[in-house]
């Protein structure tokens, strides 16, 4: 979609290691904001995780005193530009915001360009701290969080986002010969360039404060809560009752029932278990 | 678990773990696999549905094997998966809970094309190029480039094939010009359960 073209640009030129997640749709682009809760069950494979789930919660509930969050720090905003010329190639280009040093859109020769703006919403570590030593989880446990304990999935909150700051059109245009590109506004009667070839558009507006990428932290709960900044495998959210290995890999506790019963249908495999 | 008996995170620890996932489906009677299919395809256009089904599989392999009914295909697929007393018939409902979770991973634009692979001839054809992907992009850890043979890719290899927005909604990049796919170390995910779920659907849509 044209959405999806938009964050995987902005994520490219923004995040080289891969650090934040992009939102897969504009539905969901507003439910990822700073400080939301997401819940990730177990997988069932060793070769992929399971997606993170809004479970339209903010961390301020499940935590007492039921105070506003802290607003989180802009550490930076960012134009991208996108240009595209009549030889329908497009690319995106990126400007730092930050200090009053305003970029201009980029000029390519014989095309248009034109722009969106976007920030980086970060909650400090330092807001992180002090929370974790002033608010204390609600008791009883919010019924979500019950919830989840007893499937045994993990929560996450939202410590980063990439959002937009203005509402955007975007169009995405596809010619016959097969050959794709998106546009941000003011680039779309290039069309008009390619003769001999038909065009279909899609346009989207982006509505500002939209999400479009976001990192978390797992939450640990048990008998207090914590994050962990940096993520680790091994970490539950949950402490695992009546278990001697409480910490161990959440991943081989889930993939036990799922692999008992594989065991039976694939020999070959000669599965075994300690448990 | 011993860890180095079930599986190495490469393609042969992954086609081992496809491989135990869709064992029993190959065994099925070819009209309660059309019947699975159908539903399944139905369920891809029903993203509640299918979570409630992952949901309910997940609940019953977990404690006992007692699921409750379901509505609408889910409840449809379930009916295949339960015995008369309302018990699962594990070697069939683990196989299916395997390819949701396989399904869930990948993006709302994927399973609707998979929904439409579903209704043609080409499950085989992708799963034989995620298959060329995944071997020819070991070590899954760094960055590579692949080539793609022009006898895997369909007559249109552009941007409006499906099987190009199936690869490239995993995260890779893909060349029209000369066929090419560029493997980054967080496709790994996706495209792997990608090729599980080929690999499951292509089973079930076996003739033989």
């Amino acid at each position: 979609s044209a959405f999806e073209e938009v964050v995987k640009s902005a994520i490219k030129e923004l995040d080289c290691r891969g650090e934040l997640i992009p939102v897969d749709s504009l539905r969901n682009s507003t439910s990822f904001r700073p400080y939301s809760l997401l819940s990730r069950k177990l997988s069932s494979s060793w070769f992929w995780k399971s997606r993170y789930k809004c479970v339209n919660l903010s961390i301020k509930d499940i935590l007492d005193p039921n105070a506003p969050e802290p607003e989180p720090e802009c550490c930076g905003r960012f134009q991208i530009s996108d240009a595209v010329d009549g030889n329908v190639q497009g690319r995106v280009a990126l400007a730092s915001m930050d200090q009053g040093k305003m970029a201009g859109a980029v000029a390519v020769s014989g095309s248009r360009s034109a722009s969106m703006n976007v920030c980086i919403l970060r909650v400090a570590q330092s807001t992180w701290e002090v929370m974790q030593q002033e608010r204390h989880l609600q008791q009883p446990e919010h019924k979500i969080l019950q919830q989840l304990r007893s499937r045994g999935d993990d929560v996450f909150v939202v410590t980063e986002v990439l959002q937009t700051q203005e509402e955007v059109q975007v169009t995405r245009t596809h010619d016959r010969e097969g050959s794709g590109q998106f546009a941000l506004p003011g680039v779309i009667c290039l069309q008009g360039e390619s003769e001999g070839r038909l065009s279909r558009k899609k346009m989207v507006t982006i509505p500002a404060g939209s999400i479009l990428a976001f990192r978390v932290a797992q939450l640990l709960i048990d008998p207090t809560w914590d994050i962990l900044l940096f993520p680790d495998d091994k970490k539950r959210t949950f402490e695992l009752p009546s278990s001697s290995h409480r910490r161990e890999d959440g991943q081989k506790r889930h993939a036990f029932s799922l692999l008992t019963a594989l065991q039976s249908m694939c020999a070959p495999l000669k599965l075994l278990t300690d448990a | 678990v011993h860890e180095e008996q079930v599986t190495t995170e490469d393609f042969q620890g992954l086609r081992a773990e496809v491989k135990a996932g869709s064992a029993e489906l190959r065994h099925l009677e070819m009209e309660l696999r059309e019947q699975l299919l159908r539903d399944i395809g139905r369920l891809l256009h029903d993203q509640p549905s299918m979570e409630a089904l992952e949901a309910s599989l997940e609940q019953g392999l977990c404690r006992g094997g007692q699921v409750e009914p379901l509505d609408g295909p889910a409840g449809s697929i379930l009916e295949c998966l339960v015995l008369p007393s309302g018990e699962l018939v594990l070697e069939l409902a683990v196989p299916v809970f395997y390819l949701l979770g396989a399904l869930a991973v990948l993006s709302e634009t994927q399973q609707k094309l998979l929904a439409e692979a579903l209704e043609t001839t080409m499950l085989l054809k992708q799963l034989e190029l995620v298959e060329h992907i995944l071997e020819q992009s070991t070590p899954w850890q760094e960055p590579s480039s692949v080539s793609l043979p022009l006898s895997l890719l369909g007559n249109s290899w552009d941007e409006e094939d499906p099987t190009w927005v199936l690869l490239e909604e995993c995260g890779l990049t893909l060349r029209v010009d000369t066929p090419q796919v560029h493997w980054e170390p967080k496709s790994q995910g996706p495209t792997c359960a990608l090729y599980a779920s080929l690999a499951l659907l292509s089973s079930l849509s076996q003739k033989s």
